[in-house]
């Protein structure tokens, strides 16, 4: 599950 | 970055500084839910949390801060500044019936069963119902004041605004998260009949006033 857990939205 | 995206925003921002400014300059609260304003401040906080870890952009951190900060300046105005003003009787809503069964499946559901990714899925699965205490109360109340209706529309329309970006950067950048999307349909899908009722009605210059 090496999902790009970065949320960039707000 | 789009511009379905960046008018979301904007319209999120600028529901927030209408109710503040709505609360402040008429010294009441009359006519809104202090619970929606504790669960928009819960989501807030539970998915601002990356404040701490991660670095975006000037825009993200700003605007992050501002939704944080405004969320609970609204909340102070309502529980204690303003208090007096405050319809409990009216706001009513079991919220616990929201947070509980939200909790659970942000458990169950989410991308990746780290701390911070099940608060942020959390967060997601609480803002899509957050409003209900407000819509629940105006059906109670049976009307609404014209402000709080406009800062209801923009505050609907920016999650709708979310739709067509998230259709935006599935065609132009491949990108999709379920959990929001499916989410944000839920929460966009709550504001029909207020916005059937807003662009008949308020529009017209009418007063909100539901069939009691």
């Amino acid at each position: 599950k090496a999902k790009n857990l970065l949320h960039d939205e707000l | 970055m789009n511009v379905f995206r960046l008018t979301g925003d904007l319209s999120h921002l600028a529901a927030i500084i209408i109710l503040l400014l709505k609360i402040w300059k008429s010294r009441s609260c009359a006519g809104i839910s202090g619970k929606s304003q504790i669960l928009f401040a819960i989501v807030f906080t539970t998915r601002y949390l990356d404040l701490l870890t991660s670095f975006i952009s000037i825009y993200n951190t700003s605007m992050k801060v501002i939704y944080i900060g405004c969320a609970y300046a609204t909340v102070y105005l309502i529980y204690m500044k303003f208090r007096a003003t405050y319809d409990g009787n009216h706001d009513s809503f079991r919220v616990e019936f929201l947070v509980v069964p939200v909790g659970g499946l942000a458990v169950l559901v989410n991308h990746d069963f780290s701390f911070l990714e099940i608060l942020w899925t959390f967060s997601i699965y609480l803002e899509s119902v957050a409003i209900l205490p407000q819509l629940f109360m105006i059906s109670k109340t049976g009307e609404a004041e014209t402000i709080t209706t406009h800062y209801l529309f923009c505050l609907g329309l920016y999650r709708a605004l979310y739709l067509l970006n998230w259709i935006w950067r599935f065609y132009f950048e491949s990108f999709f998260d379920m959990i929001a999307i499916v989410a944000g349909v839920v929460q966009t899908v709550l504001y029909c009949d207020f916005f059937y009722l807003y662009i008949t009605k308020v529009l017209k210059g009418k007063k909100l006033s539901l069939p009691a």
